[in-house]
């Protein structure tokens, strides 16, 4: 039997609002320590990971008596979870060789039960081992400017140069009709943490990726007031969401290299 | 022109 209660339905609404587009089909895998999420997208350029943890203060109850995949149509789940209002308690429950999926809404007022089961796919998808690595820069900002800048660069190219340097982080776009570059400094000295950008630097890196991509992340955005960009010269940047009380929302990109 | 790389070129297979 695998039952856990979530707190607050929009907590996982905005997870599955932000994911659906890019990774449509996807596995959740349950075990005693939570709720994991790997999927790539269909070209194999983008991937999320999702870690909700059972020992977080975001479950009421959580009990896995033995490790199962559910493997959910994400679209069809989003639809199920605009049944749910935002302040309800959700509770997911399925058997030990499960072929549906439950979603129990509980209003706050006790007054409304909702129930919808949803029926479970079996999905063949390719999990990648992602070493656990050290980043030569980790820049830590708004989630809202990190949205902003993507939106606003978006307009004139399809990929993003990101230059990681000691006094900040640089994000330039340059396409056929113009170019564009936004200069982020490192401000730790603003009050709320929040509001900081801050950049732990071991090397500093030059980077390009598809604003496509990365545009599509943003759409976690409303998950943190924070979003962390991990990134090392030539390989995929990580740009997490941490997700309060649950655990973290994280997206894995791969560069674009000059061949 | 930069080339878009694919995560199958970065992490291995489970």
């Amino acid at each position: 039997m695998f039952e856990a209660k979530m707190l607050q339905s929009s907590v996982l609404k905005k997870i599955i609002e932000s994911l659906k587009d890019l990774f449509s089909d996807a596995n959740f895998d349950c075990s005693s320590s939570g709720i994991t999420l790997q999927d790539m997208d269909s070209s194999h350029v983008a991937l999320c990971y999702l870690k909700l943890r059972s020992d977080e203060e975001g479950f009421e109850d959580y009990r896995c008596d033995r490790n199962i995949t559910l493997g959910v149509n994400l679209v069809l789940m989003s639809k199920i979870l605009k049944c749910a209002g935002n302040d309800d308690v959700i509770t997911l429950r399925a058997e030990d060789e499960p072929n549906i999926l439950t979603f129990i809404f509980d209003s706050k007022n006790g007054e409304r039960v909702s129930k919808y089961d949803i029926k479970l796919m079996e999905i063949d998808s390719e999990l990648l081992g992602i070493p656990d690595t050290e980043y030569s820069c980790v820049v830590k900002m708004p989630s809202h400017e990190f949205q902003r800048i993507c939106s606003n660069l978006s307009q004139l190219g399809d990929s993003v140069t990101v230059d990681c340097h000691k006094e900040g982080v640089d994000f330039k776009v340059a396409g056929e009709q113009g170019s564009g570059a936004i200069k982020l400094k490192q401000n730790t000295t603003v009050d709320k943490e929040e509001d900081q950008v801050s950049v732990e630097l071991n090397e500093a890196v030059t980077q390009s990726f598809a604003l496509k991509f990365l545009c599509a992340f943003t759409k976690a955005t409303s998950l943190s007031d924070t979003v962390s960009l991990s990134l090392t010269q030539d390989t995929p940047i990580v740009v997490e969401y941490p997700i309060a009380q649950h655990g973290y929302l994280r997206f894995y990109l791969a560069p674009k290299i000059e061949e | 022109i930069k080339g878009q790389t694919s995560l199958n070129r970065f992490f291995s297979k489970q």
